[in-house]
Protein backbone atom coordinates (compact mmCIF):
# COMPACT_ATOMS: atom_id res chain seq x y z
CA UNK A 1 0.00 0.00 0.00
CA UNK A 2 1.53 3.56 -0.91
CA UNK A 3 1.05 6.45 1.33
CA UNK A 4 0.89 9.67 -0.06
CA UNK A 5 3.31 12.76 1.30
CA UNK A 6 2.69 16.11 1.55
CA UNK A 7 4.04 19.00 -0.49
CA UNK A 8 4.53 20.91 3.51
CA UNK A 9 7.17 17.53 4.15
CA UNK A 10 9.53 18.87 1.65
CA UNK A 11 8.91 23.02 1.13
CA UNK A 12 9.25 25.69 3.83
CA UNK A 13 6.43 28.44 4.03
CA UNK A 14 7.79 31.89 2.89
CA UNK B 1 -3.23 50.40 -12.65
CA UNK B 2 -3.56 47.07 -14.01
CA UNK B 3 -4.62 47.21 -18.43
CA UNK B 4 -3.80 43.82 -20.15
CA UNK B 5 -4.73 43.01 -23.22
CA UNK B 6 -4.56 39.54 -24.36
CA UNK B 7 -4.90 39.26 -28.43
CA UNK B 8 -7.47 36.13 -28.15
CA UNK B 9 -9.66 35.22 -24.86
CA UNK B 10 -9.29 31.65 -25.94
CA UNK B 11 -5.37 31.73 -24.41
CA UNK B 12 -6.47 33.09 -21.09
CA UNK B 13 -9.66 31.08 -21.27
CA UNK B 14 -6.89 27.73 -21.63
CA UNK B 15 -5.00 28.82 -18.82
CA UNK B 16 -7.50 28.71 -16.32
CA UNK B 17 -9.48 25.79 -17.97
CA UNK B 18 -5.60 23.78 -17.10
CA UNK B 19 -6.16 24.29 -13.56
CA UNK B 20 -9.51 25.73 -12.42
CA UNK B 21 -9.86 22.27 -11.44
CA UNK B 22 -7.04 21.89 -8.87
CA UNK B 23 -7.34 24.94 -7.09
CA UNK B 24 -10.47 27.14 -6.97
CA UNK B 25 -9.31 30.44 -4.97
CA UNK B 26 -5.58 31.59 -6.04
CA UNK B 27 -3.85 35.35 -6.00
CA UNK B 28 -3.20 36.46 -9.44
CA UNK B 29 -0.25 38.67 -8.73
CA UNK B 30 0.61 41.46 -11.39
CA UNK B 31 3.82 43.12 -11.15
CA UNK B 32 5.31 45.22 -14.26
CA UNK B 33 7.02 42.15 -15.64
CA UNK B 34 3.36 39.96 -15.99
CA UNK B 35 1.73 37.90 -14.03
CA UNK B 36 2.08 35.33 -11.76
CA UNK B 37 0.09 32.44 -9.42
CA UNK B 38 1.06 30.05 -7.22
CA UNK B 39 -1.44 28.22 -5.68
CA UNK B 40 -1.41 24.82 -3.48
CA UNK B 41 -4.97 22.35 -3.87
CA UNK B 42 -6.72 21.54 -1.10
CA UNK B 43 -5.10 18.18 0.20
CA UNK B 44 -1.51 19.91 0.01
CA UNK B 45 -0.51 17.49 -2.60
CA UNK B 46 -0.35 19.38 -5.76
CA UNK B 47 0.91 23.17 -6.20
CA UNK B 48 0.24 25.30 -9.38
CA UNK B 49 2.82 27.84 -10.21
CA UNK B 50 1.98 30.12 -13.19
CA UNK B 51 3.84 32.76 -15.36
CA UNK B 52 2.11 34.80 -17.73
CA UNK B 53 5.21 37.24 -19.28
CA UNK B 54 4.13 40.81 -20.49
CA UNK B 55 5.17 39.38 -23.69
CA UNK B 56 1.89 37.13 -23.57
CA UNK B 57 0.18 40.52 -24.02
CA UNK B 58 -1.08 42.99 -26.99
CA UNK B 59 -0.45 45.42 -24.67
CA UNK B 60 0.30 45.17 -20.80
CA UNK B 61 0.86 48.00 -17.89
CA UNK B 62 1.06 47.38 -14.54
CA UNK B 63 3.13 50.25 -12.49
CA UNK B 64 2.41 48.99 -9.09
CA UNK B 65 2.20 45.25 -8.15
CA UNK B 66 -1.41 44.53 -7.58
CA UNK B 67 -2.87 41.41 -6.20
CA UNK B 68 -6.02 40.19 -7.53
CA UNK B 69 -8.08 37.56 -5.31
CA UNK B 70 -10.01 34.96 -7.64
CA UNK B 71 -12.90 32.86 -7.47
CA UNK B 72 -11.57 30.61 -10.30
CA UNK B 73 -14.95 28.71 -10.57
CA UNK B 74 -16.79 32.20 -11.08
CA UNK B 75 -13.87 33.35 -13.68
CA UNK B 76 -14.48 30.36 -15.44
CA UNK B 77 -18.68 31.55 -15.70
CA UNK B 78 -16.91 35.03 -17.00
CA UNK B 79 -14.98 33.52 -19.36
CA UNK B 80 -17.48 31.56 -21.26
CA UNK B 81 -19.38 34.50 -21.95
CA UNK B 82 -16.85 36.09 -24.66
CA UNK B 83 -16.20 34.48 -27.66
CA UNK B 84 -12.69 32.77 -28.50
CA UNK B 85 -11.18 35.03 -30.72
CA UNK B 86 -12.21 38.32 -28.95
CA UNK B 87 -9.79 40.47 -27.46
CA UNK B 88 -10.05 40.45 -23.78
CA UNK B 89 -8.65 43.12 -21.55
CA UNK B 90 -7.92 42.70 -17.67
CA UNK B 91 -8.42 46.16 -16.06
CA UNK B 92 -8.61 46.74 -12.38
CA UNK B 93 -7.26 50.26 -10.17
CA UNK B 94 -4.53 49.63 -7.44
CA UNK B 95 -6.10 48.60 -4.39
CA UNK B 96 -9.22 46.84 -6.59
CA UNK B 97 -12.38 45.36 -5.30
CA UNK B 98 -13.11 44.06 -8.47
CA UNK B 99 -11.26 43.27 -11.69
CA UNK B 100 -13.08 44.59 -14.94
CA UNK B 101 -12.90 41.95 -18.20
CA UNK B 102 -13.54 43.17 -21.98
CA UNK B 103 -13.84 40.71 -24.57
CA UNK B 104 -13.94 43.10 -27.48
CA UNK B 105 -15.01 41.70 -31.42
CA UNK B 106 -12.75 43.81 -33.54
CA UNK B 107 -15.01 42.59 -36.52
CA UNK B 108 -18.68 43.56 -35.47
CA UNK B 109 -17.21 46.59 -33.32
CA UNK B 110 -19.32 44.53 -29.88
CA UNK B 111 -17.78 45.42 -26.56
CA UNK B 112 -18.89 43.05 -23.98
CA UNK B 113 -17.45 44.62 -20.39
CA UNK B 114 -17.88 42.49 -16.93
CA UNK B 115 -17.25 43.42 -13.32
CA UNK B 116 -15.65 40.11 -11.29
CA UNK B 117 -15.83 40.79 -7.42
CA UNK B 118 -12.47 40.16 -5.84
CA UNK B 119 -11.80 37.99 -2.62
CA UNK B 120 -9.18 38.34 0.24
CA UNK B 121 -7.46 35.37 -0.04
CA UNK B 122 -4.49 34.38 2.37
CA UNK B 123 -2.44 31.49 1.04
CA UNK B 124 0.55 29.71 2.07
CA UNK B 125 3.57 30.85 -0.24
CA UNK B 126 6.08 27.48 -0.60
CA UNK B 127 9.89 27.98 -1.32
CA UNK B 128 10.08 25.59 -4.40
CA UNK B 129 12.43 27.48 -6.12
CA UNK B 130 16.13 25.41 -6.31
CA UNK B 131 15.45 22.02 -6.66
CA UNK B 132 18.21 19.86 -8.40
CA UNK B 133 16.81 17.39 -10.38
CA UNK B 134 18.36 13.41 -11.30
CA UNK B 135 16.70 13.82 -14.35
CA UNK B 136 14.27 15.50 -16.95
CA UNK B 137 12.34 14.40 -19.49
CA UNK B 138 10.85 15.93 -22.53
CA UNK B 139 8.03 14.35 -24.50
CA UNK B 140 4.59 14.84 -25.93
CA UNK B 141 2.15 16.13 -23.97
CA UNK B 142 -0.61 14.04 -25.67
CA UNK B 143 1.66 11.04 -24.85
CA UNK B 144 1.95 11.96 -20.85
CA UNK B 145 -2.05 12.75 -21.04
CA UNK B 146 -2.49 9.21 -22.67
CA UNK B 147 -0.75 7.47 -20.37
CA UNK B 148 -2.06 8.98 -17.52
CA UNK B 149 -5.41 8.38 -18.48
CA UNK B 150 -5.05 4.69 -19.64
CA UNK B 151 -3.17 3.54 -16.62
CA UNK B 152 -5.96 5.47 -13.82
CA UNK B 153 -8.58 2.81 -15.34
CA UNK B 154 -5.91 0.38 -13.53
CA UNK B 155 -4.52 1.46 -10.16
CA UNK B 156 -5.13 4.62 -8.26
CA UNK B 157 -0.86 5.15 -8.25
CA UNK B 158 1.08 5.54 -11.34
CA UNK B 159 5.25 4.59 -11.00
CA UNK B 160 7.67 6.08 -13.25
CA UNK B 161 11.05 4.81 -14.03
CA UNK B 162 13.72 6.63 -15.57
CA UNK B 163 16.67 5.08 -17.01
CA UNK B 164 19.01 6.14 -19.26
CA UNK B 165 17.36 4.73 -22.32
CA UNK B 166 13.82 4.35 -21.46
CA UNK B 167 11.34 5.70 -19.33
CA UNK B 168 8.62 3.12 -18.53
CA UNK B 169 5.22 3.76 -16.79
CA UNK B 170 3.89 1.48 -14.57
CA UNK B 171 0.65 0.82 -12.85
CA UNK B 172 -0.42 -2.33 -10.48
CA UNK B 173 -3.75 -2.18 -9.57
CA UNK B 174 -6.60 -5.27 -8.60
CA UNK B 175 -7.48 -5.88 -11.99
CA UNK B 176 -4.13 -6.51 -13.57
CA UNK B 177 -1.27 -4.24 -14.44
CA UNK B 178 -0.34 -2.50 -16.86
CA UNK B 179 2.70 -0.74 -18.32
CA UNK B 180 3.96 2.11 -21.06
CA UNK B 181 7.51 2.32 -22.43
CA UNK B 182 8.84 5.26 -24.63
CA UNK B 183 12.50 5.69 -25.63
CA UNK B 184 14.04 8.55 -27.01
CA UNK B 185 13.60 9.27 -29.87
CA UNK B 186 14.03 12.90 -32.37
CA UNK B 187 12.16 13.91 -34.44
CA UNK B 188 13.57 16.94 -36.73
CA UNK B 189 10.43 17.70 -38.60
CA UNK B 190 8.07 18.05 -35.96
CA UNK B 191 10.07 18.64 -32.72
CA UNK B 192 6.90 18.63 -30.47
CA UNK B 193 7.04 14.73 -31.07
CA UNK B 194 10.52 14.18 -29.32
CA UNK B 195 11.16 12.34 -26.45
CA UNK B 196 14.92 13.18 -24.60
CA UNK B 197 16.19 11.98 -21.74
CA UNK B 198 18.44 14.01 -19.73
CA UNK B 199 19.34 12.03 -16.66
CA UNK B 200 22.15 11.89 -13.91
CA UNK B 201 20.48 9.36 -11.91
CA UNK B 202 17.89 7.01 -12.27
CA UNK B 203 14.56 7.93 -10.73
CA UNK B 204 11.86 5.55 -9.24
CA UNK B 205 8.67 7.37 -8.17
CA UNK B 206 4.91 6.84 -7.74
CA UNK B 207 2.40 9.52 -7.95
CA UNK B 208 -1.08 9.53 -7.14
CA UNK B 209 -3.08 9.18 -10.79
CA UNK B 210 -5.86 11.31 -9.43
CA UNK B 211 -3.73 14.39 -9.22
CA UNK B 212 -1.48 13.36 -12.40
CA UNK B 213 -5.00 13.41 -14.21
CA UNK B 214 -5.42 17.39 -12.78
CA UNK B 215 -2.21 18.54 -14.07
CA UNK B 216 -2.69 16.59 -17.72
CA UNK B 217 -5.11 19.49 -18.31
CA UNK B 218 -1.94 21.29 -19.37
CA UNK B 219 -2.11 19.54 -22.43
CA UNK B 220 -3.97 22.07 -24.37
CA UNK B 221 -0.86 25.01 -23.17
CA UNK B 222 1.69 23.32 -25.28
CA UNK B 223 2.17 20.29 -27.55
CA UNK B 224 5.55 19.13 -25.68
CA UNK B 225 6.32 19.30 -21.85
CA UNK B 226 8.89 17.97 -19.65
CA UNK B 227 9.01 16.24 -16.31
CA UNK B 228 11.84 16.59 -14.28
CA UNK B 229 12.28 13.96 -10.98
CA UNK B 230 14.65 13.24 -8.56
CA UNK B 231 14.42 10.80 -5.49
CA UNK B 232 11.76 11.19 -2.43
CA UNK B 233 11.18 14.89 -3.58
CA UNK B 234 7.79 16.75 -5.91
CA UNK B 235 8.35 16.17 -9.01
CA UNK B 236 8.09 19.00 -11.78
CA UNK B 237 5.77 18.99 -14.64
CA UNK B 238 5.95 21.68 -17.09
CA UNK B 239 4.30 23.52 -19.85
CA UNK B 240 5.64 26.45 -21.75
CA UNK B 241 3.90 28.98 -22.97
CA UNK B 242 5.14 31.41 -25.28
CA UNK B 243 6.23 33.84 -22.57
CA UNK B 244 5.93 32.17 -19.67
CA UNK B 245 4.85 28.42 -18.16
CA UNK B 246 2.39 26.69 -16.37
CA UNK B 247 4.48 24.06 -13.76
CA UNK B 248 2.84 21.89 -11.52
CA UNK B 249 4.33 20.34 -8.44
CA UNK B 250 3.46 16.77 -6.97
CA UNK B 251 4.65 14.97 -3.92
CA UNK B 252 5.08 11.61 -4.54
CA UNK B 253 3.91 8.57 -2.50
CA UNK B 254 5.89 6.30 -0.92
CA UNK B 255 5.67 2.39 0.34
CA UNK B 256 4.72 2.68 3.81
Amino acid sequence: KMKQSSLLSFFTKR
Amino acid sequence: MLEAKFEQAAFFKKIIDAFKDTVHLCNFNCSPSGITVQAVDDSRVLLVSLLIGEDSFTSYRCDHNITLGVDLTALAKVLKCGNNDDTLSLVAEDTPESVLIVFEDTQKDRISEYSLKLIDIESDFLDIDDIEYDSVVNLPSSDFQKVARDLSQLSDSLAIVVTKDTIKFEANGDIGTGSVILKPFTDLENPQNTVKVELNKPVLLSFGLKYLLDVVKGSSLAPAMSVKLSEKTPALFEYKLPSGYLRFYLAPKFEE
